[in-house]
């Protein structure tokens, strides 16, 4: 199971989008795929239809120790995608664990006990903040996808989010990588869109997908009926961006 | 002076360019105003074009006790604008502040010390999220502004933003209110934007405030400039909506 982290704590960036999405569309594609919701927001959660309050334990639960991550994963619409829960109370897990000795490895540990149930590829999708929550799913993850607004505070931003996966690497997880950097929520008529992807290819190469994600309404209205855009709707430009950046992340794993 | 607090753990919805560009059209109608970054993002402090190594000491060492909140406060190229940095240590705070007595009071203390510097405003830019800092904030203020983006999660996460207003109101803070709600970002043409501003009215009534801001570049072009859209662009509609906001919430307090 390869395990990737959606991570960014500027707000508003396509965190939740680029989870819900891509974890869908690798769903289609046949990959068994498990989608991890680390926000108190819950929004991850909502945008696959589920309503908070039929869920009997979810994340926070299992980081507390009291459940298994087994017993709370549910089902989604699509068979090959299944959905870990979360919900506002998943807020308390910081101060809860202060002075806990591994505070940080504990969605780790759980992740590592779900590695038989044959999901190829795992995400996590994070708040916008680097506090424990981030932590716990960088100290998890193989690698990190970073969505990336073409604006000028998410650009600002991009330093101490590296900073901080540099951080995890040396102290709690020597394995992370950079899975890549997507650009998210591109209007291609807006200098300032186009000014920050020539600096973002210009400074990190390789490490920016092909694959661009469009400024599209369909994927604002999809969470609305809480479906992935794919399921919403297939032929709109959101989703095709999607369904490409599946097949771009498979064919740099060898799995296309 | 009148402390606003500008919250909403929604990511991306318009928190500090509201913040800007309320306290520099405030400042730019004559009314000595003070805005203050509780982001460790410090995105309020670049966007009025500080540069955050050249910073001696800012919001977090005046919370932990080191420095009076007077010695912090930087002049802008406003005059009747000052502001409060911050810098991305500030994240430290939730953890060290566990078990200390006051650790939700500390804001409102520091800012009770400058009441007599003449400041008519205060704004106080909020992190995106519910914890000690954006706690701090709403138990400092006399009121609560909340930018609301007209989509899907920016509605759904009000519920959980309201019942933690009232939270502080009921435990920390007897007189916060709620000083409205500004919906930004707002395009017109899209049908989901209509509706959740039809919703929002109809849900909140008087509580919204009747000027809207719109979707508008220059508003994301400004911040890489260092200046408030107000000095980047005066004539664009981001600019002339947030002069009228200022109008509008002058005219309720009778101060126009
Ligand atoms: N490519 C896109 N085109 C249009 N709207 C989008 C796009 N991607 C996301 N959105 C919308 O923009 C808003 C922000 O996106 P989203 O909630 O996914 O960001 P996030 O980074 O997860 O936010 P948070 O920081 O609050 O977790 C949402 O209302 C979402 O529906
Ligand atoms: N009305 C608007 N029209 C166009 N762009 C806007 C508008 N308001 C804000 N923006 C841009 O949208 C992005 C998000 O806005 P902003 O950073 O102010 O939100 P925020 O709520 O403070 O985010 P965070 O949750 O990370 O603190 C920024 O790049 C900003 O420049
Ligand atoms: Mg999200
Ligand atoms: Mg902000």
């Amino acid at each position: 199971m390869r395990i990737i982290c959606v991570a960014n704590q500027k707000g508003g960036v396509g965190k939740t989008t680029t989870a819900i999405n891509l974890a869908a569309s690798l769903a289609a594609a046949e990959r068994k795929t498990l989608l991890v919701d680390c926000d108190p927001q819950a929004n991850a959660t909502s945008g696959m239809g589920i309503d908070g309050k039929t869920i009997r334990a979810h994340l926070y639960h299992v980081l507390l120790g009291r459940e298994k991550l087994k017993e709370v994963i549910l089902p989604t619409e699509m068979p090959l995608l299944s959905l870990v829960p979360s919900a506002p109370s998943l807020i308390g897990l910081e101060v809860e664990m202060v002075g806990h000795p591994s505070r940080e490895r504990l969605l780790a540990k759980s992740l590592r006990e779900i590695e038989d149930l044959g999901f190829r590829y795992a995400f996590l999708d994070c708040p916008p903040s680097l506090g424990l929550l981030t932590v716990n799913a960088l100290t998890a993850s193989h690698s990190v996808l970073i969505p990336l607004q073409c604006e000028y505070y998410a650009l600002e931003g991009l330093t101490n989010l590296l900073r901080t996966i540099r951080l995890v690497k040396a102290r709690l997880n020597p394995n992370l990588e950079l899975e890549g950097i997507v650009l998210t929520m591109f209007d291609g008529r807006m200098n300032l869109a186009r000014q920050v992807e020539a600096e973002v290819r210009g400074h990190f190469g390789k490490k920016v997908f092909d694959t661009v994600i469009p400024r599209n309404v369909r994927l604002a209205e999809a969470p609305s009926h809480g479906k992935p855009a794919i399921l919403y709707d297939i032929s709109c430009a959101g989703s095709r961006a999607y369904l490409e950046l599946a097949w771009e992340l498979m064919r740099k794993h060898g799995d296309a």
